[in-house]
C-alpha cells in the first residue's frame, strides 16, 4: 500500500459517501444518472468475485463489502424508494447503456490476462469502470444547474482514478514485474474522460460561479 | 512465467 493508493481509495469512498449523503439526506437523487449507478455497481460486482475466495487484507476486504453496498443500495434507492425516485428525470438519463456493456464485454473476451472466467470478468470490469461515468457526463450536460453535491461526487469519482495512475507509477518503479497494461489503459482512458469536467469544474472553483458545463 | 497478477487493488 502506497500513499497514492491510499488516497485514491479514500477518495473513491468519500464520492460514494457524498452521493450516500446526497440520496439519503435530502432524499433526491436530482442530476444523478441511474444509468451509471448500475454500470457501478455491475463493475463492483464483476470485479470482486473474489471476495470470499482470495483474501488479501482486512483492508480490502472490508472496502470491497463497502463499494458493493453502496453501490447496489445507490441503486435500490433511486429505483425503489418512493420519496428518491420521484426526484429522478428518467426523460433525460437516456444513455444506453447496453452500448457500453457490449463493447466492454467483447474487449475483454479478447484482452484479457488470462481467458478464465474471472479473468474476463476483471478486464471487463476495467473496461466498463472507464466508461460507466458517460451517462452522468452526459446528464450533466443537459441539466442546466448542476448542484454542489452532485459536481463534488463526480469530482471526487474522477479524482480517485487519477490518484491510482500516481499509484501505478510508483508501483512500476518501486515492484519488479508489475506490469499491468490493461489496468493502466483503462485508467488512463477514465481519468481522460473526466478532463473537461475537471476543466470546467476548477473554472467555476475559482471565478466562484455555479459549475455549468456547455451543452 | 510472469508472477501471476495478484488483484491486490481495489
Amino acid at each position: 500500500m502506497n500513499i497514492f493508493r491510499l488516497a485514491g481509495d479514500m477518495t473513491h469512498l468519500m464520492s460514494v459517501l457524498v452521493l450516500l449523503l446526497k440520496i439519503h439526506t435530502i432524499k433526491s437523487c436530482a442530476g444523478i444518472s441511474l444509468k451509471t449507478q448500475e454500470l457501478y455497481a455491475l463493475v463492483f460486482a464483476t470485479r470482486y468475485l473474489d471476495i470470499f475466495t482470495d483474501f488479501i487484507s482486512v483492508y480490502n476486504t472490508i472496502m470491497k463489502l463497502i463499494f458493493l453496498g453502496s453501490s447496489f443500495s445507490i441503486v435500490w434507492y433511486m429505483r425503489r424508494h418512493k420519496l428518491v425516485r420521484r426526484s429522478y428525470d428518467k426523460e433525460q438519463d437516456t444513455f444506453r447503456h447496453f452500448f457500453l456493456v457490449l463493447p466492454c464485454l467483447l474487449l475483454a473476451l479478447v484482452m484479457n490476462e488470462k481467458f478464465t472466467f474471472k479473468e474476463v470478468m476483471w478486464a471487463f470490469s476495467l473496461y466498463l469502470e472507464a466508461v460507466a461515468i458517460l451517462p452522468q457526463l452526459v446528464l450533466l450536460q443537459r441539466t442546466k444547474n448542476i448542484d454542489n453535491l452532485t459536481g463534488q461526487y463526480v469530482f471526487l469519482l474522477g479524482a480517485y482514478r487519477a490518484f491510482y495512475i500516481f499509484n501505478w507509477i510508483y508501483r512500476y518503479f518501486t515492484e519488479p514485474h508489475y506490469v499491468h497494461w490493461i489496468t493502466w489503459i483503462s485508467g488512463l482512458v477514465q481519468t481522460l474522460l473526466y478532463a473537461d469536467f475537471f476543466y470546467y469544474y476548477f473554472n467555476s472553483w475559482k471565478n466562484n460561479v455555479k459549475l455549468h458545463l456547455p451543452a | 512465467e510472469e508472477c501471476f497478477h495478484v488483484k491486490d487493488e481495489l
